[in-house]
């Protein structure tokens, strides 16, 4: 039984894309068979897997030229590329009856051969967004420890209620975690207390620590188990991906 | 004679809004009278300076329900709030005749009355940051120095060049600034000097440094020289900010 998931947040910079490669590669490494899909416009998934400017992509997908094409990124580990050409997507897009279902209608015929299909979201609340959610079982939310990232977070579970209620009634909240967190900065601490009072078991218990290594590895099209297995960050990423085995 | 600056970059999280805070209140400091406009649904340049929901927005005035209204933050610096019902923006002007022209029309009438308008963008290349970059005589790039925020710029420039033939003769780069710098990274002094390579002299000899004060200020609704005069953050982008002035 695959679960689809979304990892979003129109905030800026929170990690969405390191988390999408990392956790991938993290269920990958405990024996799943994963499926990642760039719905950014940046393509910034497909460029930190050494994926430039492929053939067929997302965007090709979503204009109904051809199904889902997925790369073999290592054994069990497959991406659908996105195209710095999905910027034309949402105009193009939001005349089309039923544009919300697009994804989740491509991901469909698919969807049975992977035990995780990870979607890597754009920073906005957008028609490729609202795709993303309406396609997917649960919504993850990756937090910078900082305060203006705090401000969004009303507005994005907004956005989710909205979808569940109207598109997915099986969409919800997967969880809340932390990422670039440096416990020596009282600003970080400080945010951590009242997202765990306001989320309290959302929020997955790893967080994923502040590590170099991390913004190094897109630099080489590796992930950080293939980069450097004993940094913090593939410490912190392969218990991400524990916790999210165990709430199954 | 007034000047009008976008602080642009798709990527996320490379501090737009704090640059275009600091470097609006710098000049203030610096004798300067300055006017800040929130182009963000996030509306994180407002919550920054203490402005939740304001009546009057930047969304009110681009649906041409009320010309631009200036709130004072202290003495020569205003804001055109932003607000999250901005996110409805995007798809409501894009049926318009010549929809990106409708912010530089909001600002002719104001112009004159400040030296600089600085431009917070959204985190994408959609129809705000257009607009932005249509009412605007430069774009300034904050860039972080990290391998994926280097991807997306051949893109940004890609879009100044048309926006530039197509709609808005002026429109020049105005100059590329590095934030988030930590000297002891390597990724850092790598990517800057590839950035140093390739821009030359655009880029700004001030790099904005990792700096813990500068994402506390936030959370008390004020600047960086409100909040720590002797922060790094604050050196910096006084700094930064003098250098703009001589660059006139
Ligand atoms: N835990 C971490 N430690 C250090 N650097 C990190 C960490 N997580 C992410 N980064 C770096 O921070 C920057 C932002 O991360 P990333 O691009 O994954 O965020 P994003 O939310 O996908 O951004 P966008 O909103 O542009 O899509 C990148 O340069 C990345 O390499
Ligand atoms: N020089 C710096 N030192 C430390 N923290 C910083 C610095 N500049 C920005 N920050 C923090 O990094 C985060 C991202 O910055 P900011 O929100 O200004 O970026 P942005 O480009 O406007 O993001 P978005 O793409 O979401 O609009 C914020 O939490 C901010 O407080
Ligand atoms: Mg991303
Ligand atoms: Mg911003």
């Amino acid at each position: 039984m695959s679960k689809v998931i979304s990892i979003s947040n129109h905030k800026g910079g929170v990690g969405k894309t390191t988390s999408a490669i990392n956790i991938g590669a993290g269920l990958n490494k405990l024996g799943k068979k994963i499926l990642l899909i760039d719905l950014d416009p940046q393509a910034n998934l497909s460029q930190s897997l050494g994926i430039i400017e492929p053939e067929r992509n997302i965007y090709g997908a979503l204009r109904g030229e051809y199904k889902l094409q997925p790369i073999e990124i290592v054994k069990g580990l497959d991406i659908i590329p996105s195209t710095l050409d999905l910027s034309g997507a949402e105009v193009e897009m939001s005349g089309e009856a039923g544009r919300e279902y697009i994804l989740r209608e491509l991901i469909e015929p698919i969807r049975a051969s992977y035990d995780y299909i990870l979607i890597d979201s754009p920073p906005s609340l957008g028609l490729l967004t609202i795709n993303s959610f309406t396609a997917s079982d649960e919504v993850f939310i990756p937090l910078q420890a900082q305060y203006l990232a705090l401000q969004g977070l009303t507005k994005l579970l907004e956005v989710i209620d909205k979808i569940k209620k109207r598109l997915n009634k099986e969409l919800k909240v997967g969880g809340v975690f932390i990422t670039q967190y440096d416990s020596r900065k009282v600003l970080n601490r400080d945010v951590v207390a009242t997202i765990e009072a306001h989320f309290k078991d959302e929020v997955f218990k790893t967080r994923v620590r502040d590590n170099i290594a991390l913004a190094e590895a897109p630099a080489q099209g590796l992930d950080i188990f293939r980069y450097n297995l004993k940094s913090y960050g593939a410490e912190d990423y392969l218990s991400l991906s524990k916790e999210i085995l165990k709430r199954k």
